[in-house]
């Protein structure tokens, strides 16, 4: 049986403005904004405390308007991914 | 000439004997040691001032044979979001995995502990972040952190090895490899290395794994000691090089550095691989700091060796290059890989020529191959994206199948040579094929790219399938990845040029692919027919070539030597200064970054490690008595006036000069006896009068104690209390006052010396017991208690003796 997806309540956010308007934005949808994705330019590390931390479903609710904001170029719930050492 | 003897090199790390990997000692088929590291060691690499990190579960970084080596500016945790990648710890040592691999690259040589690490001066560093959930910006996060700093990546995990997942970098992590090629070890290219999965039982092939066959990544499989094919090895056209590991239970397998600062002798896996070829191109890069992450994929191609490795798929590709999809090139050979990484010259630069099929639904039909394809003329007619000289090659496919599994899938260049992308999985009964999914292959490394490539599909149903659903190839695109000149070769790319010092390799010739584009005869004739333009660094005398090491004299300053090789500069590179006179770089003193001379005094900033003495323009490891080690300017500098000795910082004393005294870690003026300095007054102010001299106004902040007045525990006194006695103590002569034994009111001095007991205790030969009596204590259990001596034991001086000796 295929596996099931595993959403976070962390997101992946590319926003152009630098890391003010990221705050804005972060703060308008109710995330905290965790800064920049490593030496990613516009990607920031977003993450909502009401959002439960391990779920079988993306939960909608106004967090979810952020992918629609139009400041936001993308937005990527993320997924856990399933990684085995060698 | 490097001595390939056993007994030449030899540390006193108790393993050592048993890294069967890295030397022999046994003269009979089971010594192994064509990785070539000691002869590597021996010319004198060992990885210094290389940075590799370990992305896994944590290092151990106060490991014994980590914590010289570990580097903190290479680490950091992820999955805890700060600077320290240690692991968890649990019962069942669930986070050994990252120190296991970092022990094989660094573990510190000769310090009596466990093993050896292949670049056993490089830096090591962690990146904590398999240790919870990972998701793509945990990936990307990690792939990112410090690229300018930290030279090799080394990773040993990747999707599930099942022989039935289908997985790969996200489009973060994706960014995160294209970001680290482009920008990382300043524009030269982050190294990533990568282990090439353990899903061998389970059937699985490594190009299902989007790391492993990314371009980006250098991927390394396994060998066991035989030469033989481990039974977790994955096979698959991505793989550029081999180390050996484990195999069957009687085979060796690899000793590394383990949790909780112990040793093992039994890692194993593809994991290992990685970790091994990270520390040999950690000895490439102390050779020549300057080669590309491109050049590093050259060196292991042109370097790596079939040897003893066993497979049936053994071919020479059309560039000569013998290759398996087992092992990629072969065996590494860091010998080989630092010789060649010495005298290196970059390849020319990448180009990308890509050509889509067109978009017509082809029909993959069971049990039948279905053969479409490509003819490209490498993008001759864009400069841009001209690809002649092929290196990477890369297959996305859009395919709709029914069951994955049993698809399997070969790419054929124009020269004919057959890569397999894809074998079939036994285990993958997915129906979601593979959508713009990117298969990659390396074995037409070196070919000509024009011509026509051919794709082959075949479908072999091991399950009963409904005949009527059909796989569809809906769309497949080429890309070439490449060089529009002969990479060695190429126009001022002139690799072992007879100017080149050559240092021999041992009793092996380094791989020399047939045909060869340029033979040395002709390579003579194309320096003797140089009738081009001169670089611009080139002086009066004109030159032999077109680049800067072709000069005949130079214009500003010549670097190098008549050995090395010389080449024309603008300005000397750290390490050299500029001799103006003789138009010369020359060397600095040893340690020294920038200097104006030769001498050990003549510094302006030092190499990393080391620090500036700007009083005597020296190089120092450490910094003299008044100065303290600045790591942000690598330099030297002056403590606090008050302080004799500082730590870190001007104002964190240790030691204070003389009129002043240690206050926390401030030195504070010396106030005369009677005051103490107030640090929120900053004046001296009286102590109490029980005081001589104080660390403060109240009465228990005596140092010592005023005249007349004597120490009692923490404060001082004017006469002892009940149940102290006064006397001397060893060390100090001033008076103290001290405990009488326990129970006792008063005494006359230590030991047994009561002369009055507190309530409830009697007074029995100048010592204090409980004031109870024994109601049987006759005259035979009375000498039963002094023959057996109980009242000397103090358990039983409570009971009955105190009415034993009323009675005699």
């Amino acid at each position: 049986s295929p596996s099931r997806s595993v959403y976070t309540n962390q997101w992946a956010v590319r926003i152009t403005g630098g890391r003010e308007e990221a705050d804005k934005l972060a703060s308008k949808y109710g995330y905290r904004n965790l800064g920049q994705i490593g030496g990613l330019e516009n990607h920031y590390h977003f993450h909502h405390s009401k959002v439960v931390r391990r779920s079988a479903f993306a939960t909608k609710g106004t967090h979810s308007f952020i992918h629609m904001d139009s400041k936001v170029e993308w937005a990527q719930q993320q997924v856990v991914k399933s990684r085995v050492k060698r | 000439y490097a001595r390939n003897d056993p007994n030449f090199v030899h540390f006193n790390d108790p393993k050592w004997s048993n890294m069967w990997y890295i030397h022999c000692t046994e003269k009979n088929s089971r010594c192994r040691s064509e990785m070539n590291i000691l002869s590597a060691w021996q010319r004198g690499y060992t990885g210094k001032n290389v940075v590799v990190t370990i992305l896994d579960d944590g290092i151990e970084r106060n490991h014994p044979d980590l914590a010289q080596n570990y580097d903190q500016l290479a680490s950091y945790d992820v999955n805890g979001n700060d600077h320290d990648p240690t692991p968890r710890y649990d019962s069942s040592n669930e986070n050994k995995h990252g120190t296991r691999c970092a022990g094989e690259v660094a573990a510190v040589a000769n310090n009596s502990h466990c093993i050896v690490g292949i670049a056993y001066n490089a830096r090591i560093g962690g990146i904590r972040m398999l240790d919870g959930d990972v998701t793509d910006v945990v990936e990307a996060k990690s792939l990112g952190i410090r690229p300018d700093y930290i030279d090799i990546y080394s990773a040993s995990w990747g999707p599930d090895d099942d022989g039935k997942t289908v997985d790969g970098p996200g489009p973060l992590a994706k960014q995160a490899f294209e970001v680290g090629i482009k920008k990382g070890r300043k524009g030269l290219g982050s190294i990533f290395v990568w282990a090439s999965g353990n899903g061998g039982r389970q059937g699985d092939h490594c190009s299902c794994d989007g790391y492993t066959n990314s371009i980006y990544t250098i991927s390394v499989s396994s060998a066991t000691e035989n030469g033989n094919k481990p039974w977790y090895l994955e096979v698959c056209s991505s793989t550029l090089a081999t180390t050996y590991s484990s195999g069957e239970f009687y085979d060796r397998k690899i000793v590394t550095t383990d949790l909780r600062q112990r040793c093992t002798d039994g890692h194993t896996g593809t994991s290992v691989s990685a970790p091994m070829v990270a520390g040999v191109i950690a000895l490439a890069l102390e050779a020549n700091p300057l080669i590309t992450w491109r050049d590093v994929q050259h060196l292991l191609v042109k370097t790596s060796s079939p040897v003893h490795l066993k497979a049936k798929d053994w071919k020479t590709n059309a560039a000569g290059y013998r290759v398996s999809h087992l092992y990629g090139f072969g065996l590494v050979d860091a010998d080989a890989m630092v010789v060649e990484a010495k005298k290196w010259r970059s390849v020319p630069p990448q180009h990308t020529c890509t050509k889509i099929s067109d978009r017509r639904t082809r029909y993959i039909r069971a049990d039948q191959k279905m053969n479409t394809t490509i003819t490209s003329t490498g993008c001759s007619g864009h400069p841009e994206q001209h690809v002649s000289y092929l290196e990477h090659v890369v297959v996305r496919v859009l395919i709709v199948h029914p069951r994955r599994g049993d698809l399997e899938i070969n790419l054929i260049s124009p020269s004919g040579t057959r890569s397999q992308l894809l074998a079939k999985r036994l285990f993958d009964n997915s129906n979601e094929g593979f959508r713009n999914w990117e298969f990659m292959t390396v074995h037409c490394w070196g070919e000509r790219a024009e011509g026509q490539w051919t794709l082959e599909i075949s479908d072999s149903p091991s399950q009963l399938r409904s005949p009527e659903v059909m796989g569809k190839l809906k769309e497949w695109t080429l890309i070439l990845y490449g060089t529009s000149e002969n990479p060695y070769y190429s126009n001022g790319s002139h690799h072992s040029r007879s100017r080149m010092l050559e240092i021999p390799s041992l009793g092996k010739d380094l791989k020399n692919p047939e045909p060869s584009p340029v033979s040395p005869q002709e390579e003579e004739e194309e320096e003797e027919e140089y009738n081009g333009s001169c670089n611009s660094e080139c002086g009066d005398q004109g030159c032999d070539g077109p680049d800067a090491d072709h000069c005949l004299n130079c214009i500003h300053f010549s670097l190098g030597n008549l050995k090395t090789g010389r080449t024309c500069v603008s300005h000397c590179p750290l390490g050299f200064f500029e001799d103006s006179s003789a138009r010369r770089c020359r060397r600095c003193h040893r340690g020294c970054e920038k200097c104006t001379g030769r001498g050990p005094s003549e510094c302006l900033s030092c190499r990393r490690g080391l620090f500036l003495y700007a009083t005597e323009s020296t190089c120092v490891e450490s910094c003299p008595v008044g100065f303290y080690a600045d790591d942000i300017q690598r330099q030297c500098l002056k403590c606090h006036e008050n302080c004799m000795k500082c730590l870190r910082d001007a104002d964190r004393c240790t030691a204070c000069s003389e009129g002043f005294s240690l206050a926390g870690m401030t030195c504070v003026p010396e106030c005369a006896n009677g005051t103490f300095f107030h640090l929120e007054e900053m004046k001296c102010s009286p102590c109490h009068f029980s005081c001589s001299t104080c660390t403060g106004p109240g009465k228990e902040e005596c140092i010592r104690c005023a005249r007349d007045f004597l120490q009692q525990d923490w404060m001082c006194v004017p006469e002892c209390s009940p149940g102290y006695y006064e006397g001397e103590t060893g060390g100090f002569h001033h008076q103290m006052c001290r405990k009488c034994e326990e129970n006792c009111l008063s005494c006359e001095g230590p030991g047994l010396t009561c002369t009055k007991c507190r309530d409830g205790y009697n007074l029995v030969s100048r010592t204090c017991i409980v004031n109870a009596t024994c109601n049987n204590a006759d005259e035979v259990f009375c000498e039963m208690v002094k023959s057996n001596r109980l009242c000397e034991k103090k358990l039983f001086r409570q009971f009955c003796c105190r009415t034993c000796l009323m009675a005699g």
